[in-house]
């Protein structure tokens, strides 16, 4: 269950920057 | 129920429970050892008192007699102890956000909201592409005027240079100059039929 | 701050666990044994309490070191601080992952926007230029359509 926690919670912290670097990219292709 | 604490377990990169639990079990081990260095002295020297009545087993049992009444004050320390550090230390308010999760606040995006925004943006690239099938169009539709132009030109320049012949000719004004040439024609037609009708 | 109070509750522990395991509860359990040696039993006790709150010090600073929670600490201290003004709850984690990332994504979202936005203007922009410069271009070719028209008439 601690595993869980901390994996969720790590997950939570560092995806939506990583998400967010692909978007980003995915948004100035299109531009392109 | 148990409060996971995960919002802590992302600021800290733990749960708080496992900190203290980590803490609970090293400071336990601490007290385990302590108490088997105090008994390993003790019988040590008791090994070397000759005609010493006091059997290891003696020890053994005052050593766990003390243990268990330390345990008991360890517990009860040791969960006042939790309980403060999970309150005031190792724990987020609740009104406190985390830095990475500002964006949250500033933008408040329901999905509806957040679907629209998407939508907007479908919207706003069909109508770039558009413009530029538009451009497209009207850029060609220049090029074709450019043709058109110059072939029309081409005709009034014909015009012009018609006119410049006669002009070259001494016909200024050609239509004047038309005018003139058809009465001339006229008179030599007459003067022709002039001279016809005398030579019979 | 967090760290100094992660401390000072850390030493109370140790200082109501060294009090309860008192000189006397010591000797109390070890009866047999401080009878016959009561100096030793004296010293054992005090290098007991003196070795278990150095270990447990140890442990404490160990526990800091590996989490690095003097640093964590005071960067929580500082966050904290900057909350002060509020009262209302902050937002938390939904539990549903696409919504959250959903908030994570709308700054670059409305950049695009605001990108697309312009660009769209740009290109109105142009294509109202180019349709200007197109009409302009058909009323001059039906200038020059009349004025061949009226040439010609005239040569008719």
């Amino acid at each position: 269950f601690d595993e869980l926690i901390v994996e969720t919670a790590t997950r939570r912290k560092r995806w939506p920057k990583k998400i967010l670097v692909h978007a980003v990219q995915t948004m100035k292709a299109e531009q392109e | 129920s148990v409060d996971p604490m995960a919002y802590e377990a992302q600021f800290f990169g733990f749960t708080p429970q496992t900190c203290m639990q980590r803490i609970y079990i090293a400071f336990q081990d601490h007290l385990f050892d302590m108490m088997l260095v105090v008994e390993g002295v003790m019988l040590k020297k008791l090994h070397g008192v000759p005609g010493c009545k006091i059997s290891p087993s003696q020890i053994r049992k005052c050593t766990e007699k003390f243990l268990l009444f330390m345990k008991e004050h360890f517990d009860k320390l040791f969960s006042k102890m939790e309980k403060m550090l999970l309150q005031l230390v190792l724990n987020i308010p609740k009104n406190v956000l985390l830095p990475e999760d500002r964006v949250q606040e500033q933008y408040p995006y329901s999905q509806e909201e957040f679907q629209a925004l998407q939508d907007e943006l479908q919207q706003l690239q069909q109508q770039c592409r558009a413009e530029v099938a538009l451009q497209q169009e009207l850029l060609a539709e220049l090029e074709e005027q450019k043709v058109v132009k110059a072939e029309l030109e081409k005709i009034l320049q014909c015009f012009d240079d018609l006119e410049n012949i006669c002009r070259e000719h001494g016909a200024g004004n050609f239509k004047e100059s038309f005018a003139f040439l058809t009465q001339s024609s006229k008179k030599l037609q007459d003067v022709l039929k002039d001279v016809e009708e005398k030579s019979k | 701050g967090r760290a100094q109070v992660f401390s000072a509750v850390v030493d109370t522990f140790l200082e109501k666990l060294v009090a309860a395991g008192s000189y006397r509860r010591f000797v109390n359990c070890y009866r047999c044994f401080y009878k016959l040696q009561p100096q030793l039993t004296r010293s054992i006790y005090d290098q007991f309490i003196s070795q278990l709150q150095v270990s447990i010090k140890e442990e404490i600073q160990e526990v800091k070191n590996e989490g690095n929670l003097e640093e964590l600490f005071s960067s929580l201290d500082k966050i904290v601080e900057e909350a002060k003004d509020r009262e209302e709850p902050a937002w938390r984690p939904s539990g549903i992952p696409a919504q959250d990332v959903r908030g994570a994504l709308v700054p670059s979202v409305l950049q695009q926007r605001a990108h697309l936005r312009r660009a769209l203007r740009q290109r109105q922009g142009r294509s109202s230029s180019l349709a200007e410069a197109v009409l302009a271009g058909r009323h001059s070719i039906a200038e020059l359509q009349q004025l061949i028209q009226a040439r010609q008439q005239a040569w008719q």
